[in-house]
């Protein structure tokens, strides 16, 4: 693991008498790599490092006697600054229905994860329903009906021929009428440079002003998530991030790389398949995983 | 000569930001740069501006080979057996592969062997329809091998030229889902000799480094002859596929750069490497 790494260099340094500037740098070239590993952006390790090696050169480090111990310390506290401390609930609406809209690449997972949540607040005592507004994939609104029917959730679809704008303002009409107080859209993956599609988000936001805008990403997604999580944020206002396919092995580095690159929240984690298979995020036990 | 060699380390660190941000990863990066010095001591180079192009052919020889094309080849059916984690773009690819293979003349079958995910089989049949390709499926939830031995042997009966067999998503760190894929390419090679002729892993082009495992993985399960790697019309660059050429040895045949049925392209690997630098 990196801390075993980090303790094997600095004791071999100790030997060496006092601690330099160059020893830090060179151990910081041990963290460089461990995150580039886990799929961190490159850019955001620089800054990451840059950071730690700000704190890394003062007397916290250079003056201790257990420098790796401190160093070790440093980029912890770093990385729980970057991943934020705790668990971040997802917005309930002050009145009327909670409504959230899920947004992201091609197949990331998003209508999976619109399954989860209706499933997740349904065990909590709501009132959920699903709407399909993904009109472009084949059969994706009977996927989503499917899962709803699995559930016991009402799916809201008006068919592939209508406009997805029409059919979210259709379906919070719907659920205002019928009193589900907690209603998921699953939209349709898109690039982030499809401005037509990314204009159609911002329509359907601007319509049914949803409670909360949460990206759907794959954690495995590699360097350009940066850019992908930029342009969402920036053209959305996301509320929110969920990370799926965690229960894979990729090291995740994307998470600190969203949240670098937008300050937004990871509220979720996909961890499978089965409707079932979501759990509210840590930001902690990811930090130890792209640490390794 | 002193300031060259300056220029040089500078204009190394701009190409190593290039590569890492394309997702070539760290380890094969610094054996990229390293052959480069390797060239630029050998051949004395003092010239800045032919660095990146020594780079590209670095890239070239180790992407290059004439085994990257899809091929059909003399048996019949031949059978191509798609797989790769979830929503990687297997079934979609399918579709225009179909289409593709149509157009050429061929008589296409396809077998729905993701029995699981929801709306799995519904999702093909409409590709199948766009394609002009037959599709075998089974009922939702039944056994994925069962389907394609009953493809197989509808395969033989309509004499359909080639039979591409469509699989679940799965993450390959799953083991029961591993060795149900194994357990279907052995009833493939028990029913058709040789099947699968030909074995698709579908790969994501934003993926990061775990493409790597991905590859090694699905290779010792289902001994993969190609990628399709997809998403191509995306910002992610792809580079992951270089490692994989290099550590697992598999050639990238087919890209996908779109989501409509004429967005399959052979893979260009002087195409591919220069649009690493744009
Ligand atoms: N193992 C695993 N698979 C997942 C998870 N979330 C989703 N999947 C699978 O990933 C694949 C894609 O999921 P979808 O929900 O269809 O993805 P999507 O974002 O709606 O796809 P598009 O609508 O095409 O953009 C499916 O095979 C899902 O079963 C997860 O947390 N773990
Ligand atoms: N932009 C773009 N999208 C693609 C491409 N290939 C597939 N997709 C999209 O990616 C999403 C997932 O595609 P699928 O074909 O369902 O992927 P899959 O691997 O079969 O997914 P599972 O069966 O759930 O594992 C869909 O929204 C596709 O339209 C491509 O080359 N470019
Ligand atoms: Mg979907
Ligand atoms: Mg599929």
């Amino acid at each position: 693991s990196l801390t075993e790494r980090l303790q094997q260099t600095f004791k071999k340094l100790r030997g060496q008498g006092v601690l330099t500037e160059k020893n830090v740098s060179d151990a910081l070239r041990e963290v460089r790599r461990t995150l580039m590993e886990a799929d961190v952006n490159v850019i955001v390790v620089k800054q990451f490092i840059d950071n730690v090696k700000t704190r890394a050169l003062g007397q916290e480090v250079l003056g201790s006697l257990t420098p790796e111990l401190q160093m070790v310390r440093i980029i912890r506290e770093e990385l729980t600054a970057l991943m934020g401390e705790e668990t971040v609930p997802l917005q309930i609406a002050p009145s009327g229905p909670t409504s959230v809209m899920l947004v992201g690449l091609q197949g990331s997972g998003k209508t999976t994860a619109a399954g989860k949540l209706a499933r997740l607040y349904q065990k909590q005592g709501r009132n959920p329903m699903l709407v399909a507004a993904d009109v472009y994939r084949p059969a994706a609104i009977e996927q989503l009906r499917i899962l709803g029917e699995q559930l016991e959730i009402p799916v809201f679809s008006m068919g592939d021929q209508v406009s997805p704008v029409d059919i979210a303002r259709a379906a919070m009409k719907q659920a205002l009428k019928q009193g589900h107080d907690f209603v998921v859209i699953d939209t349709a993956g898109r690039l982030q440079i499809n401005e037509e599609l990314m204009e159609e988000l911002a329509r359907i936001k601007a319509s049914i002003q949803p409670t909360e805008i949460l990206f759907v990403a794959n954690v495995m997604i590699g360097s350009e998530v940066v850019n992908v999580a930029k342009t969402f944020d920036e053209i959305l206002d996301l509320s929110g991030v969920i990370l799926t396919m965690l229960d894979g092995d990729a090291r995740g580095g994307a998470a600190l790389s969203i949240r670098s690159v937008t300050q937004k929240p990871i509220k979720f984690a996909g961890t499978g398949e089965g409707l079932d298979a979501l759990e509210v995020f840590h930001p902690d036990r990811m930090s130890n995983r792209i640490i390794g | 000569i002193a300031s060259n060699r300056k220029i040089d380390e500078e204009l190394l660190e701009e190409l190593e930001m290039i590569l890492l941000q394309a997702d070539v990863g760290v380890q094969t990066t610094l054996k990229l740069l390293d052959r480069i010095r390797e060239v630029v001591k050998e051949r004395g180079f003092d010239d800045s501006s032919q660095l990146e192009g020594i780079l590209q052919d670095e890239i070239l020889t180790i992407l290059d080979g004439s085994e990257s094309r899809l091929h059909v080849g003399p048996e019949r059916p031949y059978a191509i057996m798609v797989l790769g984690v979830n929503g990687v773009g297997k079934t979609t690819t399918i579709g225009k592969l179909a289409a593709r293979l149509r157009q050429e003349g061929h008589s296409v079958l396809v077998a729905a062997g993701d029995t699981f995910r929801a709306a799995a089989t519904d999702q093909l049949d409409i590709w199948c329809q766009r394609a002009g390709a037959d599709l075998i499926k089974g009922s939702q939830g039944a056994d994925a091998a069962a389907v394609v031995f009953d493809s197989i042997h509808a395969a033989r009966a309509r004499k359909a030229d080639v039979l591409i067999v469509d699989t679940a998503g799965r993450l390959h760190t799953k083991k029961n889902l591993m060795a149900e894929l194994e357990k279907i390419g052995r009833v493939m090679g028990r029913e058709l000799e040789g099947a699968p002729h030909e074995v698709l892993l579908v790969l994501d082009a934003t993926t990061g480094q775990n493409a790597i495992q991905q590859a090694k993985q699905f290779n010792e399960i289902a001994h993969v002859t190609g990628i399709a790697l997809t998403k191509l019309d995306g910002t992610a660059k792809g580079g992951i596929v270089i490692a994989v050429r290099e550590e697992v040895g598999i050639p990238v045949k087919l890209i996908g750069i779109g989501e409509q049925i004429e967005d399959l392209r052979d893979f260009d690997a002087a195409e591919f490497v220069e649009a690493l630098f744009i």
